[in-house]
């Protein structure tokens, strides 16, 4: 069972799969996310902070044993447990492929879409439609596979989404989700699609 | 022979500019 | 031992990354990349294929006990051997650490530098600085920690620059990359920096 120490700032959707995964598995998770322990932009430049974690990302994850690993999937793997990692060949395997498909098929037509209406990156109209497409495209892909399964990583990669964009009339279409706030606890989910204020 | 194949990879070509803006909003919230 | 039949495109360095592992791993993988068994933009379309591979994505795998799975990194778990996949957690965390750092890493800025020279994309001469730039950093980051250690599917990730860009005076200043070759056979490296050509 992993014991250690969890280095994040708050609110990192990132962390919150490691998060969860200790939830299940019952991994000591310490979190340090912020003064004095932690100031994101300074404790990971210090030298001492990149010798163990040469990349400088967060979130990064330091075991009370001394082993550092950094990249959100391979600290959710490693805090996880056998069955959740999956515990034959294939089981694992499919982990691996909903993961990466969350990573490659996910993040980006997500951050696209959020993070110019959280002021991150500037707006772009077509973009925007664009990636609102591609995110239904892809929910409607995933709410078919997700009938009798618990994919978390996958909830995590939705967080902005489901705070910020997606409505009930946009998620009505996809009825497999609901049961999955029951593990990340009230969500304010959103109510009102919310729109690039220039 | 391969770019008949690449042109319909789905790359993050902006992944640059959405991780560097990612992490200058949350330096900024977090002081 | 996992046997079964790889569906791709020719050249397609996602499938490299499973092919390598199944040269270590004995994995017998048949490839379909030709026709008459593959059709590349109408094989991945039909309804048997979308049943099996609802993401109609490349590479994709089929076993021949009828297990399917997509995403290459999933498809490379899966012909791998217990050493390769990583035989503790800790092992293990790792792998999973250097494929997710490869994947976000290094795919972006290596294709937004080479794709453009390809002909494939567009050019844009600041987001190709910014893009040669990004991948001095990470190779940089890289070389100080590819002493003594092999990284297969980085390299698959790196192909393009390797036979692109990447000339002998960029690469000296990463002597831990030239073990990595043995295994893809000769790869015709680059002797001149391509340069977009309007």
């Amino acid at each position: 069972m992993a014991t250690g120490t969890l280095y994040t700032y708050p609110e990192n959707w990132r962390a919150f799969k490691a998060l969860i995964a200790a939830q299940y598995s019952g991994a000591q998770v310490h979190v340090l996310s912020a003064p004095p322990h932690f100031h994101f932009g300074q404790t990971n430049r210090t030298p001492e902070f990149l010798c163990k974690f040469p990349a400088g990302k967060f979130p990064a994850f330091e075991g009370d044993g001394g082993f550092c690993v950094f990249e959100s999937n391979a600290i959710t793997y490693y805090v996880n447990n056998e069955e959740l990692r999956g515990s034959t060949p294939e089981a694992a395997a499919l982990v691996a492929q909903w993961v990466s498909f969350a990573d490659s098929g996910r993040v980006p037509p997500a951050s696209a879409w959020v993070f110019p209406i959280m002021g991150i990156t500037h707006h772009n109209k077509q973009a925007t439609q664009n990636a609102k497409e591609e995110v239904r495209r892809i929910l409607g892909l995933l709410d078919a596979h997700l009938k009798m399964r618990t994919f978390l990583v996958v909830v995590c990669t939705l967080l902005w989404l489901y705070k910020q964009v997606i409505e009930p009339s946009f998620h009505q279409a996809f009825p497999n989700f609901s049961q999955f706030w029951a593990v990340l606890g009230e969500v304010k989910l959103c109510e009102k699609m919310a729109q690039f204020d220039a | 022979m391969a770019t008949n194949f690449l042109v319909h990879e789905k790359i993050w070509f902006d992944k640059f500019k959405y991780g560097d803006a990612e992490r200058r909003f949350y330096e900024q919230m977090n002081g």
